[in-house]
């Protein structure tokens, strides 16, 4: 099955 | 002192509905620049990004930066107040805790105002890395909806495929399976009616249906919409907002567990 990322992993606290 | 005249109020209230589905409440930065508002829905799986400069604005003035924290079902609640025609100025004080939203109709025989409480918010702000995006669609924005709302009722998830032949869209589910190929058509005539492809190396990702469906409430802003893909990276739906700027919705892709 397909898993979804928080889109916080891809973009950084700035 | 901040003042925002635009002479369409109609657009504010379209970004709004654009966004209110993905966010209960949002920091709407203000600057010389013009109103920039970044936020994550409540799942941290999309992000808001919204860009209206200055310049577009029948009138702006922003001596000190500001952030306002608003309430969006209360903001919606003020815009409902507003005629289809009406301009709206938005205003507030350096360090405020009110912003004022006055509405005028076209002969200026209504004049209304509402005052908002603002609300201080946790601001979480994310870097967006500059990206080299493998294919970018552009298409009528209508069509766009229309296709994520039949395959909606197919699957949970759409999976959207970009070769130079053109690009698919595909969901399966319980009852079957959908798919919608569009192939590149340019338009000379009607710009707006066009299907074009920059393709640099092809590819397929997956998304959730939940939240491409929310993506296009911002149909009525825009003719076209942009899809930006590549690998691994978030897909970028981005809508222009005609001399006024843009609003955009990354979205995180499915991937193999």
């Amino acid at each position: 099955s397909k898993h979804q990322k928080s889109i916080r992993d891809y973009f950084k606290t700035n | 002192m901040f003042e925002a005249r635009l002479v369409n109020s109609s657009t504010f209230r379209k970004v709004l509905d654009a966004i209110k589905d993905l966010l209960n409440e949002a920091s709407f930065d203000c600057s010389e620049n013009g109103i920039q508002l970044q936020a994550m829905d409540s799942s941290h799986v999309s992000l808001v990004s919204l860009n209206l400069k200055s310049d577009g604005f029948d009138k702006f003035r922003c001596d000190r930066n500001l952030t306002m924290g608003m309430n969006l079902t209360s903001l919606g609640k003020v815009f409902k107040c507003s005629g289809a025609d009406d301009t709206v100025t938005m205003k507030a004080q350096d360090y405020a805790d009110t912003v004022t939203f006055m509405f005028e109709s076209k002969k200026q025989d209504k004049i209304s105002d509402y005052e908002m409480k603002l609300m201080n918010l946790d601001q979480e702000h994310l870097g967006i890395p500059d990206t080299e995006f493998s294919c970018i669609i552009k298409m009528p924005s209508i069509e766009f909806a229309r296709i994520i709302r039949d395959l909606s009722q197919f699957g949970e998830s759409i999976v959207i495929s970009c070769t130079k032949e053109g690009v698919k869209f595909s969901a399966q589910g319980d009852i079957g399976t959908g798919n919608v190929k569009l192939a590149q058509t340019h338009n000379f005539d009607k710009e707006e009616e066009s299907v074009t492809i920059d393709l640099q190396e092809p590819v397929a990702l997956t998304f959730a249906c939940q939240y491409l469906n929310s993506f296009t409430k911002a149909t009525p802003l825009s003719n076209q919409v942009k899809l930006s893909m590549c690998e691994n990276v978030p897909l970028v739906v981005e809508y222009q907002i005609p001399e006024l700027g843009h609003l955009r919705f990354y979205l995180a892709p499915k991937i193999e567990e």
